[in-house]
């Protein structure tokens, strides 16, 4: 494998979004790109990553490679990142080591780090992110991390209601109680602000409200999130890079016992 | 009481 990021923080940025919600993970180096696919340690979140060639400066992938790294290890060698270098990951045939390449064509500086692999187990999930749902919203995702931020405050249980009116976000704490409703709107001038909603059937889930902080950290790498959510299954929230790809987050609602 | 749901018997093996 031999991967170039023109901008070395994209790649920071992809790591970083879901760093704290898994602690290894295999990449699947192909022709078609890196895919990547992890469970939390409590078995409740579903991240699934695709970065396809075109996010990428230059890419080639010569045989199917799997790459498997903790992510602390790797975020640490990321810190080095910054918009004015380039980013060229490194995998050789036999792969036991990943090698970073730093690169800063202004600064006459190049930095090169290796990372030791490590064998990890871990079956794939037939994921699909088109998925047929009952509701579909997009959003500006910094509306959505900011409410995600302020409702969390007041429960460990984020609802989420999808009916005629618009979409609802409520929490109801043991001492207090919240609730946002957007509409749908469209902003020719900022379509950032837009918000979309489909839906077939009104929908009416909750979550926990600890993993949805988990999944707003991926908000750096889009301006807009994509929720897609159906009665009884995983919810998916999903934030599409404006070069292709993507990371998803499956988190299944929680039910009354 | 809620309960939480693990994630993977949603999705099938690949």
């Amino acid at each position: 494998l031999e991967a170039k990021f023109d901008d070395s923080t994209i790649f920071k940025k992809i790591i970083d979004s879901f760093k704290d919600s898994v602690s290894q993970i295999n990449f699947m180096c192909s022709e078609s790109g890196i895919e990547a696919q992890a469970i939390d340690d409590s078995r409740v979140l579903l991240v699934s990553l695709s970065i396809p060639p075109s996010c990428f400066e230059t890419y080639r992938c010569d045989r199917p490679t799997t790459v498997g790294v903790y992510l602390s290890s790797l975020s640490k060698l990321l810190k080095s990142a910054s918009s004015s270098a380039t980013l060229t990951l490194y995998v050789e045939d036999q792969p036991d080591e990943l090698l970073l390449l730093f690169e800063e064509s202004k600064a006459s500086k190049s930095m090169e780090y290796k990372m030791k692999l490590v064998d990890i187990t871990a079956d794939m999930l037939e994921v699909d992110s088109d998925m047929k749902s009952d509701v579909s919203v997009e959003m500006s995702g910094v509306e959505f991390t900011k409410i995600v931020r302020d409702l969390t405050q007041l429960s460990d249980s984020f609802t989420v209601s999808v009916g005629k009116d618009g979409i609802v976000f409520s929490v109801d704490g043991e001492t207090a109680s919240g609730k946002v409703l957007l509409q749908p709107k469209e902003d020719l001038a900022n379509p950032e602000n837009n918000l979309s909603i489909s839906m077939t059937k009104t929908i009416d889930l909750s979550f926990a409200s600890k993993y949805l902080l988990d999944i707003i950290k991926a908000s750096t790498l889009s301006n807009m999130i994509s929720l897609k959510f159906s009665e009884e299954t995983p919810a998916l929230f999903e934030f599409k890079m404006e070069k292709g790809g993507g990371i998803g987050f499956y988190l299944a609602p929680k039910y009354d016992e | 009481a809620q309960n939480q749901p693990v994630i993977s018997p949603f999705f099938k093996k690949k």
